[in-house]
């Protein structure tokens, strides 16, 4: 186990079955990652992820209920309901901290990685409302430390200027939110609902978690 | 920490979406336990954007609703799943069933204790077939009255399908063929079923591993 993400090669030889070579993605989706370096031992690992949805959309998130929750926790929760779930564009992620237990400076660096990213989105669809942020956020790491934010913010532009659809995308923003993970978790299927049933649609999910897991989400 | 995000093209309004969302946690992500600890960023967020059109499912009467959930709810099991294959120094991957229960939160609570449970897990890893300490964890859920002791079976059910290998039968233990329970704990994959009465309709299924020297040696180098 290394804290950094598992790329080709590091991946153990019985979990690489779990690792999916392609997939069916959702239309007007978009993921990318890259290389922020929020823990200064990792000089090469993507430690940042962006999705995104080319138009406004809706969100809907359950969060922990331990009563000591990070600030992206907190922040992305007020977020969803200022907006009641609508208009949301993108949820960004940084791995290496967790911006938790950082105090009012951890609530406004979770905003400033929000707003941030709502810069990626300044069309038509996404002109201010009044509502704030449209940006769901969500950090995995180290407790009590501050996010090297200037460091993060540096690279959200990059993030947005990489979207794509591809598996590769999918891939490596499933890869850029592992911690102490030995193989990204990364699932798409496609499906139909009797409601259209000349449509397919499809869902895709990444997840990270391989330690302090034992979730208690509302 | 679990993090979570789910994309899908279908058409979901806002009060709907997190209608699907929370009831497929349940089954899934707050179904699973790796060592017990709850953190700070747990969270998993799901996005509907519609881009694939057809009719907007609006609430749970709408049509559409009942399949998008059963389908949201098995896609997010099989996420979690994946968390669990990748728990800290795990070897193994342990499916808990409690059947046999009068409420689906008393099964859930008995199958997470067990979950949680250090001498079930090291037991795990040790390849013990020991469903003292299955039954012991069983009996100290806090908050559970459908569990009869008397009625309770403790079974292990292997998962190439072959029969399962009864450990306890309603209260009594079973002679326990010892290669046979070896050869299941060999495996990397294992069901416990626990039936805890004779009554209850209602089960639930829980999602662990075991507890390794190496859970202990990846935490305690670990540094925050």
């Amino acid at each position: 186990r290394r804290y950094s993400a598992p790329g080709e090669g590091s991946i153990p030889p019985a979990k690489q079955k779990y690792v999916p070579t392609s997939g069916t993605y959702p239309k007007g989706f978009l993921a990318a990652s890259t290389h922020a370096g929020v823990k200064p031992s990792n000089t090469k690992f993507d430690d940042l992820a962006l999705i995104a949805s080319e138009s406004p959309c809706s969100g809907a998130a359950v969060f922990t209920k331990n009563k000591f929750q990070a600030a992206p926790v907190t922040v992305t929760r007020d977020m969803l309901k200022r907006r009641g779930g609508s208009g949301i564009r993108a949820v960004v992620v940084n791995s290496g901290c967790a911006n938790a237990v950082t105090g009012k400076g951890g609530i406004e660096d979770a905003v400033r990685m929000g707003e941030e990213t709502d810069k990626c989105f300044e069309d038509e669809s996404s002109q201010p409302d009044g509502n704030g942020s449209r940006t769901v956020v969500m950090s995995t790491g180290v407790i009590g430390q501050r996010l090297p934010l200037r460091r993060i913010i540096h690279k959200i532009p990059v993030a947005c200027s990489g979207l794509g659809s591809t598996h590769q995308h999918w891939l490596s923003a499933a890869r850029a939110i592992c911690t102490t993970d030995t193989f990204p978790k990364l699932l798409s299927r496609s499906f139909a609902l009797p409601s259209a049933p000349d449509t397919t649609y499809s869902l895709v999910g990444m997840t990270k978690g391989a330690g302090m897991i034992h979730p208690n989400m509302a | 920490t679990l993090l979570g995000i789910l994309c899908t093209d279908a058409p979901i309004a806002p009060s709907a979406l997190q209608a699907l969302l929370s009831a497929a946690i349940d089954k899934s992500f707050n179904s699973i336990s790796i060592d017990g600890d709850t953190s700070t960023n747990d969270t998993v967020a799901l996005l509907a954007n519609g881009a694939a059109g057809g009719p907007l499912i609006t609430s749970a009467s709408s049509p559409g609703y009942a399949e998008m959930q059963q389908t949201l709810t098995a896609f997010a099991v099989d996420l979690a799943k994946l968390v669990v294959r990748d728990g800290e120094g795990a070897t193994k991957f342990v499916t808990i069933r409690v059947t046999n229960a009068a409420s689906y939160a008393d099964a859930k609570k008995v199958a997470s204790t067990i979950a949680r449970s250090p001498l079930v897990k090291t037991a795990l890893y040790g390849k013990d077939a020991n469903w003292g300490r299955i039954l012991c964890a069983t009996g100290y859920a806090e908050g559970v009255d459908s569990v009869v002791p008397a009625e309770t079976s403790v079974s292990f059910v292997p998962t190439d399908g072959s029969a399962e290998l009864k450990l306890l039968v309603k209260g009594e233990p079973e002679k326990v063929d010892e290669a046979r329970a070896a050869e299941i704990l060999e495996a990397e994959d294992l069901e416990i079923l626990v039936r805890l009465s004779e009554r209850g309709g209602q089960e639930a299924v829980y999602w662990t591993g075991d507890f390794s020297h190496e859970y202990v040696t990846i935490n305690g180098d670990y540094r925050t």
